[in-house]
């Protein structure tokens, strides 16, 4: 699965998310990638967010929406949601990532596998590539 | 910050035990490449829509992903491929699922929210809408890698999961 999520210069967010699924699925079976909510959202009210994981939890959690959803009504940080709804999705047997950006520019990550495919960039100069958990 | 973004390209069991030096670069190189798609879009005053698709769209042409080219390879040996947008600005979205012949999912997608009137196609109906709207379509043979074949061959020779043959996803 790959993934972007990005705020412009106009303060708009925008979230898209492509996916192969997975190797050797069957029954016409489709995970989060493509349901708006689960595994791709965005509104520019709260946030963009992309997400890669087992899809079936992340449907179930509604991943996506849920973290755009704490930080509109509780005004907690991407951070702070996106740790939380992913905590939730692992307690429930999920596991995978996610992508966030806010209107204010903050761009996070927060997985809970040993390693995420991840990057991210900011106009102040911030370009990262990272792997690993502790990259 | 005028403006910001991130990606991703998988998320499981990656270890540096499981990589080798020369592959950890290869992934290195082909984040950067699709991050740096995404920054030409937004430095130039682009939308993040515009930067968003331009990401997705270098890293599908990518082998090096589960997405567009390097797809990994479903039971009957095909290849299924689903995808989404969302514009934050006016909340439109558009998804698709179980292309086999279309270059790039996410452009279909974005088709979907802009030229139509619903949300989600799926299948041989997402493809006729693909092929009114000008959406590039390529022999399914464009999404094969050896790699993801022989995991294929391996999950059902060995009766494996998924997560046994390749621990990563999604």
């Amino acid at each position: 699965t790959v993934g972007a999520v990005a705020v412009d210069s106009e303060g708009h967010v925008a979230a898209a998310t492509s996916t192969g699924g997975l190797t050797g699925k069957r029954w016409g079976r489709v995970g989060d990638t493509p349901v708006i909510g689960a595994g791709t959202y965005a509104d520019d009210r709260a946030c963009a967010v992309s997400a890669t994981g087992t899809g079936e939890f992340f449907i179930r959690e509604g991943v996506a929406h849920e973290i755009c959803a704490r930080i509109r009504f509780t005004g907690e940080s991407p951070q702070t949601a996106a740790d939380a709804v992913m905590l939730e999705t692992g307690e429930m047997g999920g596991d995978g990532g996610v992508i966030v950006v806010s209107p204010d520019g903050q761009a996070v990550f927060s997985f809970n596998t040993p390693g995420m495919y991840r990057g991210r960039a900011t106009s102040e100069g911030l370009r990262q590539i990272a792997i690993y958990r502790d990259d | 910050v005028r403006w910001s973004i991130a990606i991703h390209g998988g998320a499981g069991t990656i270890t540096r035990e499981a990589m080798t030096p020369e592959k950890e670069a290869e992934y290195r190189a082909a984040l950067d490449r699709g991050l740096a798609a995404g920054i030409a879009v937004l430095e130039n005053g682009g939308s993040s829509l515009d930067a968003v698709t331009a990401v997705v769209v270098t890293m599908e042409d990518d082998p090096h992903f589960n997405a567009g080219r390097g797809a990994v390879f479903t039971w009957d040996g095909t290849n299924s491929l689903d995808a989404a947008i969302m514009d934050g600005r006016t909340r439109k979205a558009g998804a698709v699922a179980g292309l086999t012949r279309i270059k790039n999912p996410v452009k279909l997608a974005r088709a979907v929210m802009e030229k139509g009137p619903h949300v989600f196609l799926t299948g041989e109906g997402a493809e006729q809408f693909a092929k009114l709207h000008g959406i590039e379509e390529v022999d399914p043979s464009w999404f094969y890698t050896q790699e993801r074949w022989d995991q294929l061959q391996k999950l059902k020779a060995e009766n494996l999961t998924h997560r046994d043959v390749d621990y990563k996803y999604g």
